[in-house]
């Protein structure tokens, strides 16, 4: 039996509306730890992590460990269904082959609920190992959003670049060229406008910018985004949740061959 | 111009 109640219903909207696009078919795990969820979009070129933990939860059961594989897409349009002040709860039978969102408007005069059929996934789970990243990039998430969206018009692929001086945003398109230079800025009066940049080396690499672009979609959850590169590795664009977990989408680079 | 690599390619499944 599983049993989650989320009164900030509006988290899981967001995240929904997030991956959707990126992801088609994806299990969510439940265990102890929380509701989470890994998965690749189809070429293997991005992967989704999200976690949102019990602690976050106004009740949480999960009785054992259940991985409850869904049509994102499907799932979203059910989710849509829940007003913004919603409380959302997730159920489902242990060995069930469905899901049940039910959506309690604040004062309770509404409730209903969706039944979701569920499906069978065979999805990759990958090790991500913990890495110390050269170089941690803190900034507005809406101005990271409106950096990716301004240089998606130019050119295709983006290159980020880290260094004393501050991190640059550079692409080349049929048009021209664009840089954007972004220096670190705390003193500013609100931290979520704050721009922090921690660099052990500099570092450049190259993305493509389609996907950060839909990595862009998790805005609303948070007003700062942290972009962790080294070298050698995938690139992670994190989205903390509040209070409860986060969202990271980890991008492979494009290298020269 | 530069390939796309896959998150295979760093990640290793489980």
């Amino acid at each position: 039996m599983l049993e989650l109640r989320l009164v900030q219903g509006s988290l899981l909207k967001k995240v929904m509306e997030s991956i959707k696009d990126l992801v088609n078919d994806a299990n969510f795990d439940c265990s102890a730890t929380g509701f989470s969820l890994q998965a690749m979009d189809s070429s293997h070129v991005a992967l989704v992590s999200l976690l949102l933990r019990s602690e976050g939860f106004e009740h949480y059961r999960c009785d054992r460990n259940l991985s409850m594989g869904m049509n994102l897409g499907n799932m979203a349009k059910m989710l849509k269904c829940a007003g913004n002040d919603d409380i959302v709860t997730v159920k489902a039978d242990d060995g069930g082959d469905c899901v049940t969102f039910m959506f309690e408007s604040p004062n309770q005069d509404k409730i209903a609920d969706f039944e979701m059929k569920l499906m069978d996934i065979d999805s990759e789970h990958l090790g991500i190992p913990e890495a110390e990243y050269e170089a941690i990039v803190r900034m507005p998430s809406a101005e990271f959003a409106r950096i990716c969206k301004d240089l998606s018009t130019i050119g295709d692929t983006v290159v980020i670049s880290v260094t004393k001086e501050g991190v640059k945003f550079s692409t080349r398109g049929d048009i021209g060229t664009a840089n954007i230079v972004l220096r670190q800025n705390t003193s500013v009066d609100k931290p979520e406008e704050a721009t922090i940049i921690e660099m052990e080396t500099p570092v450049s690499l190259t993305f493509a910018l389609r996907y950060m672009n839909s990595f862009t979609k998790a805005t609303p959850l948070a007003s700062q985004v942290t972009v962790s590169l080294s070298s050698e590795l995938p690139v992670v664009v994190e989205y903390k949740i509040a209070e409860m977990g986060y969202l990271r989408f980890y991008l492979a680079p494009k290298i020269e061959e | 111009g530069p390939k796309q690599c896959t998150i295979t390619k760093f990640f290793n499944k489980l």
